[in-house]
């Protein structure tokens, strides 16, 4: 038998809150689009 | 504790934009058919340190071709990149470069290009005309009146035909061909071209002996044939030192 445990439960308890105004960093890539995307 | 390992490189940053620059230059520098091609996007940047102040770097670059033949002296900053509806030209390229003590060379490059597809134009501009393959009979057609008309009526140097660049086919409202190719001067003149073409030699290579031409043919529902050359040697915008002349 299988045995459904708690996990996203529990990861959601750990999660730290984020300061007030965080903005995540940029992806590193892909850069920006110098003209127009095809 | 160990020490933790660098952040990743992004695309965005400085040194990276640096890399890609230095290896547009090189891709352009080292091409001798087509158009300049000017950076669009570094899509994918990898940095493996090889040891103190040496790394190689891979970078994957999306390109765009520009309107500067790849044999203009027009600097890449001031070529201007080929608009969608002109039917765009993308070139993907990997790149291995080595930085040896804030040096950069180029390992390999490999680029390959394609156009956008012809749908995505008609579903911005119905009504711009699309690329035509360079061998189609009636962009043949079109190069050789072009060039003959042109020389017929310039008395300077008789232009011969290096290369095809592109070619633009409209069918609705009237039936255009629109077509650029670059050309090179010779030693006749158009009437001694006529009496002997044989004879007429290319110029030794010198950058002012290239040229570019552009010219289109309306063949519905009238004729018409506009064709201009411009001589690199005489483009505007771009000043030659005379004799005795400033170069400051």
């Amino acid at each position: 038998s299988v045995a459904k445990r708690a996990v996203a439960e529990v990861a959601q308890h750990d999660k730290v809150p984020r300061p007030v105004g965080f903005v995540p960093p940029p992806p590193p890539c892909p850069g920006k689009i110098h003209h127009f995307k095809i | 504790a160990p020490a933790a390992p660098p952040p990743p490189v992004g695309c965005d940053d400085p040194e990276t934009e640096a890399a890609a620059e230095f290896a547009v230059n090189y891709i352009n520098d080292h091409s001798h058919h087509g158009y300049k091609f000017a950076l669009n996007r570094i899509e994918q940047v990898r940095v493996l340190p090889q040891g103190p102040n040496n790394e190689i770097i891979f970078l994957e670059l999306d390109l765009l071709e520009t309107t500067c033949h790849i044999l203009s002296p027009t600097p890449l900053a001031n070529c201007t990149v080929r608009s969608f509806t002109e039917h765009a030209v993308e070139g993907d390229c990997d790149i291995k470069l080595q930085k040896v003590n804030g040096q950069l060379s180029i390992l390999g490059t490999k680029c390959h290009s394609h156009a956008d597809s012809s749908e995505d134009i008609q579903r911005v501009c119905p009504d711009c005309p699309l690329l035509a393959s360079l061998n189609d009979t009636e962009v043949l057609a079109a190069v050789t009146a072009a060039l003959n008309d042109y020389n017929s009526k310039t008395p300077g140097a008789y232009l011969r035909l290096l290369e095809i660049g592109r070619a633009r086919k409209q069918f609705h409202p009237v039936h255009v061909v629109a077509v650029e190719f670059a050309v090179a001067a010779t030693n006749c003149t158009a009437e001694e071209a006529k009496a002997n073409l044989e004879a007429c030699q290319l110029l030794p290579e010198d950058q002012s002996n290239f040229g570019f031409c552009t010219a289109s043919i309306v063949t519905s529902p009238s004729q018409e044939l506009q064709a201009d050359c411009q001589l690199y040697g005489h483009q505007p915008g771009i000043t030659y030192p005379h004799q005795g002349q400033d170069t400051t």
